[in-house]
């Protein structure tokens, strides 16, 4: 446990006392390494390291808190302040529909969590649209069109082999003109640094205006993530992030990461493959997560 | 003893950086220059052919195919975490065993996640290949053992075997997984030939909890690792082939049929390291 591992480092301070630069360096190493085997990108966990330092370092030692506790704590403020204090829903239009788009690396959860966000709306009583906009994975459209019947929630599609972004415009004007409250549109999984693809999806996004484009970035991602996140928030623009697959023991360090390069707010979190596993984003559990 | 090596904590530090910015891990990389330093190179150059060696000495001499003996279907079964990429990769080795002149037959042992065997389905027809299936909802070892008798009276030489996504934490998921592989030797001893693990060349540290829990559940025979034509460098392996004694097989390069390769080493380190 990280604050047993930092009580042991610091265990020159049993009473009163600040804490000086000298003494806290074995506890920051022991931090850092923490954040590192969580998956925390390797610069990112740099910056926050510097961060932790400089309010550690004259910190008053509390009485009966022991200084590896309350470095833990500072450490802990720290994660959830980077990641944000509260709950931050999706932006709604002020003329229907509310139009999400779903964008992320191949594998990492989109069609689930359509699924997932479409069901979590219908709940409060707004009737979502789904769009099958991925034409180009075998079998995707069905995919998309069975989890939509399985919560009775309707799925506009071309089939396979259709212009993506003519099915996504097609299905946004569809959403408009059956007045749906809110259109939720897949899209295939593409590699950040595939350029025609991710021109492809500049195209989707200036065809359908998106109120939200959510990257959907898989809770096991290592270092990479921070790449990842760059490159969709620079070359496409992102408004928030879901993180999937968190019902596993992956520490999750890529939320942090991620947060960091892009700026923007991690909203859902995926945890299990039912369409009801689905929470909204605390930040303050994600941060125990991490610190393991 | 850092002066004597050449290796300043400055380039170490370098060289931490660009192993953890690799996914090899804070143990391994400590372990690594660790022995770097024992290494005792002086100059950029020794010490970046040392490392390397050093990293091609962990991945070692890659292992033969197993020799199967003749009159059956050689049968591989396919596992992993969700959406890593195994039915991608099963569609890609059957188009390889195809292209090799052998008989190949598929089955949708995932009859659990929305469209699997519809997706499957597809790949068969592009491939050229039977596949087996039931619908959705059937016992996954009972569409394994249905699909290896009819290879094995039909004369199959590949039989690969789909399973659907599952996390290495959930328990029942794990005992679903022993007992197809049971139902495939139950119905053929000696099989599955082959049971491949697949890992997203995107996933961090995770991947070497997931190595230790399959290889505990169901012994994989290698490694496959897809999407490493991303930015992802899965330098994980080291520590998985380290502790676990798993070979990467074969990489997966793309979403087409035809991008797998059979695993380079050197490419390997090269790319981890550049
Ligand atoms: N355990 C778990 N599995 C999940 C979660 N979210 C999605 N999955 C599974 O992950 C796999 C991939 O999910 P998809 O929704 O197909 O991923 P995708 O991003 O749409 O994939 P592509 O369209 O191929 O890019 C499936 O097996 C899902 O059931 C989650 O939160 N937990
Ligand atoms: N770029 C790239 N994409 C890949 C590769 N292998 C698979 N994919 C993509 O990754 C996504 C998931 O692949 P699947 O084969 O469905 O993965 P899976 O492990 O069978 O997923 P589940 O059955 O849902 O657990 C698809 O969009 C594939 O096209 C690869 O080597 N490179
Ligand atoms: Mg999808
Ligand atoms: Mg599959």
């Amino acid at each position: 446990d990280l604050g047993e591992k930092l009580n042991r480092s610091f265990k020159g301070l049993l009473g009163r006392g600040k804490l000086s630069e000298k003494n806290i360096e074995s506890g920051l190493r022991e931090i850092r390494r923490s954040l590192l085997e969580a998956d925390v990108h390797y610069k990112v966990a740099k910056d926050f390291i510097q961060v932790v330092k400089e309010r550690s370092v004259g910190q008053e030692v509390l009485g009966n808190l022991r200084p590896g506790q309350q470095v833990v704590r500072i450490v802990h403020e720290e994660l959830v302040r980077l990641m944000g204090s509260a709950f931050t829903d999706i932006s709604r239009s002020r003329s229907a529909p509310t139009v999400i788009l779903l964008v992320g690396l191949q594998g990492s959860g989109k069609t689930t969590f359509a699924a997932k966000l479409a069901r979590r709306f219908q709940k409060s009583g707004q009737q979502p649209l789904l769009v099958a906009g991925d034409t180009a994975r075998p079998a995707a459209v069905e995919q998309l069109k069975i989890l939509g019947s399985e919560i009775d929630v309707r799925v506009f599609e071309k089939g396979s082999g259709a212009d993506p972004v003519e099915v996504a415009a097609e299905g946004v004007r569809e959403a408009r003109r059956l007045n749906f409250p809110v259109v939720i549109v897949d899209s295939r999984g593409r590699l950040h640094v595939d350029g025609e693809l991710m021109e492809e999806l500049r195209k989707t996004r200036d065809a359908i205006a998106p109120q939200e484009t959510l990257l959907v970035v898989d809770g096991m991602s290592g270092q990479d993530a921070a790449r990842v996140a760059r490159s969709f928030a620079d070359d496409l623009g992102i408004d928030g992030v879901v993180l999937t697959k968190l019902d596993g023991d992956a520490r999750g360090g890529a939320a942090l990461s991620v947060r960091a390069v892009s700026g923007k707010p991690i909203k859902f979190v995926s945890v299990g493959e039912k369409v009801d596993q689905l929470e909204p984003f605390h930040p303050d559990r994600m941060a125990s997560r991490i610190l393991g | 003893a850092a002066l004597a090596s050449g290796l300043d904590a400055e380039s170490r530090e370098a060289l931490e950086e660009i192993l953890i910015e690799a996914d090899v891990g804070v143990a391994a990389t400590q372990r690594i220059l660790d022995r770097l330093e024992k290494a005792d190179a002086v100059g950029e150059d020794a010490i970046h052919n040392a490392l390397r060696d050093s990293l091609l000495e962990v991945l070692g001499r890659a292992r033969e195919e197993p020799e199967i003996p003749g009159g059956r279907p050689r049968v591989i079964l396919l596992v992993g975490v969700n959406g890593v990429g195994k039915t991608t990769t099963l569609a890609k080795l059957a188009a390889r065993y195809k292209a090799e002149g052998m008989r190949v037959m598929m089955a949708a042992a995932d009859t659990f996640r929305a469209a699997a065997a519809e997706q499957l389905e597809v790949w068969a027809e592009r491939v050229g290949v039977d596949l087996v299936r039931q619908r959705s909802g059937a016992d996954p070892a009972a569409v394994a053992y249905d699909a290896l008798e009819s290879a094995r009276a039909r004369g199959v030489d590949v039989l690969l075997v789909d399973t659907a996504g599952r996390l290495h934490t959930k328990h029942n998921l794990m005992e679903e997984l022993k007992k197809i592989r049971r139902v495939l030797d139950k119905c053929e001893p000696g099989t599955p030939d082959e049971v491949l693990l697949i890992l997203d060349a995107t996933t961090g540290q995770n991947a070497l909890s997931q190595a230790r829990l399959f290889k505990e559940a169901v012994e994989p025979t290698g490694l496959v690792i897809a999407k490493l034509d991303g930015t992802a460098k899965a330098g994980i392996v080291l520590a998985i082939r380290e502790e676990l004694g798993l070979d990467v097989r074969f990489v997966g390069l793309g979403e087409g049929v035809g991008d797998l390769e059979r695993f380079a080493p050197e490419a390997f380190v090269d790319a981890l390291l550049s």
